[in-house]
């Protein structure tokens, strides 16, 4: 089974590599705003790793990046579950010394990969999730957005489509793509 | 979802995925992406990997350390990331696709999906694509 393919070098050096989720048919019209995204991206993270910064500094502002840009389906331009709402999930792991934060569940902060960041910095855990996630965002001082600045007007066609062609969420949902 | 891999000047890796989903998903339903070893992982050891698609069948098949697991075991990272995917589609028919990044700065970023966004910077060259066998290239300094 073919799959597709980009391969880099072998010496060691500066390395950024940056995914915006596996597609099914991108339209033309938004092709070149998602190429600009990614590409802005992987520079994002390569300036933090050419400033000295670390692996972990590198990913979490590329992903960042992701999260603010509406193209791509996290923070802003997240998927709508079946109430119209969004609940959106992170990880980060550090290869030095395998720690490692992830949240899920989480609703209105800008970006929860900057929470997942804290969970793993400010906390002897790995995971927070729902409720207590969104405690633990306050306690650190990060700010509650109301829940429209996540959601777009291609997230919500999208539920719409969703609901009218398939009706609600089955348990064998096609087991293609996220 | 989103996600990143990275190398940095002191040989340590890591990575970070966001979010993603299914439209229309049930209220409370978590995917791939905050578990690590499904929806990432990295080890100085190792490498990093950051994964996308169907986040039920990455779960099940633990598609980030899988790779990994690959690549332990001598496998190129076009190996470990093909080895991996195709697992994944031909034990639960689950299409997806990943980033890696080795110890020794080689990436790959591979997909069975119709198409995944994807870029990479080494050496100061940026390098990006959507579909397969297309890769546009552009010299950051």
């Amino acid at each position: 089974m073919a799959a597709a393919s980009a391969r880099g070098s072998i010496d060691v050096s500066l390395v950024v590599v940056v995914h915006g989720g596996g597609a099914s048919n991108i339209s033309a019209d938004r092709k070149e705003r998602v190429h600009e995204g990614i590409a802005r991206a992987a520079t994002e993270g390569y300036n933090i790793l050419k400033a000295g910064g670390s692996a972990i500094d590198a990913v979490e502002g590329a992903v960042i990046v992701l999260e603010k840009d509406p193209e791509f389906n996290a923070g802003c331009g997240s998927v709508l579950n079946a109430k119209g709402d969004v609940e959106m999930d992170a990880s980060i792991m550090d290869g030095k010394d395998l720690s490692a934060g992830a949240v899920s569940a989480v609703r209105c902060i800008e970006n929860p990969i900057k929470l997942a960041r804290l969970v793993m910095e400010k906390t002897p855990h790995c995971f927070l999730t729902g409720h207590g996630a969104e405690k633990f965002a306050a306690d650190m001082g990060i700010p509650e957005i109301p829940v429209e600045n996540l959601i777009t007007e291609r997230s919500k066609k999208h539920l719409e489509k969703e609901k009218l062609e398939k009706g609600a969420q089955r348990a064998d949902c096609p087991k293609n793509l996220g | 979802t989103v996600g990143a891999v990275a190398l940095d000047c002191k040989g340590n890796v890591a990575y970070a995925t966001s979010t993603g989903g299914i439209v229309n998903k049930m209220v409370g339903r978590v995917g791939d992406s905050p578990c690590i070893g499904a929806g990432g992982y990295a080890d100085n050891n190792l490498g990093a990997v950051s994964t996308t698609g169907h986040g039920e069948s990455i779960l099940k098949v633990n598609l980030a350390r899988l790779a990994l697991f690959h690549i332990e075991q001598g496998k190129t990272v076009d190996e470990a990331a093909e080895l991996a995917l195709n697992y994944m589609k031909s034990k639960l028919k689950g299409l997806g696709g990943l980033i890696l990044v080795s110890k020794t700065g080689d990436w790959v970023a591979k997909w069975t999906s119709a198409s995944m966004p994807w870029a990479a910077v080494k050496n100061g060259k940026l390098q990006a694509g959507i579909d397969i066998c297309e890769t546009r290239t552009r010299d950051l300094h």
